[in-house]
């Protein structure tokens, strides 16, 4: 069975994904 | 017909803050199972399996696509259900019980919202559609 996902916010995006060019 | 899962590749390591999340390591392969509006996404990886941050993931397969919705200027309605704190410069600090529009539905669970003429990101996982009971 699929538990609960966390109650928190995740964390903002990686600094990784924000090198992406949009 | 069969359940067939996305597969998905970690961009960054990632060190799990609760039990029901999974650690990543970059380049780790994972199958996607659900994936909530809030940013977390239930992954299974091998015999491991828990949420994780969907901003950690991009696809293995077309990794230049782009899944998120586009942008509603004219804003929807949503009320904030819980106070937030602005940790970062370009996120809004609110109350509880506020009305505000959502912009942009980004998939990693942070939203782009307007109060007050003001923009900002603001965690989805504390908004619910204007009009509903809780």
């Amino acid at each position: 069975t699929i538990k609960q996902p966390p109650s928190n916010p995740p964390p903002r995006p990686p600094v990784e994904a924000r090198k992406k060019p949009s | 017909g069969p359940i067939i899962l996305q597969t998905y590749r970690a961009i960054a390591d990632y060190a799990k803050s609760s039990s029901t999340e999974m650690a990543l390591a970059t380049g780790d392969v994972v199958d996607v199972v659900e994936k909530g509006e809030s940013g977390w996404w239930f992954c299974q990886m091998k015999t491991k399996r828990g949420w994780v941050p969907a901003s950690y993931l991009e696809p293995l397969d077309s990794p230049d696509e782009a899944e998120d919705p586009e942008p509603n200027y004219a804003g929807e309605p949503y009320v904030t259900i819980k106070a937030y704190t602005a940790l970062l410069e370009d996120e809004l600090t609110l109350q509880e019980g506020e009305n505000i529009e959502v912009i942009h539905k980004l998939l990693d669970g942070w939203w782009v919202i307007r109060k007050d003429d003001v923009t900002g990101y603001f965690p989805s996982i504390y908004l619910q559609k204007a009009g509903q009971d809780i």
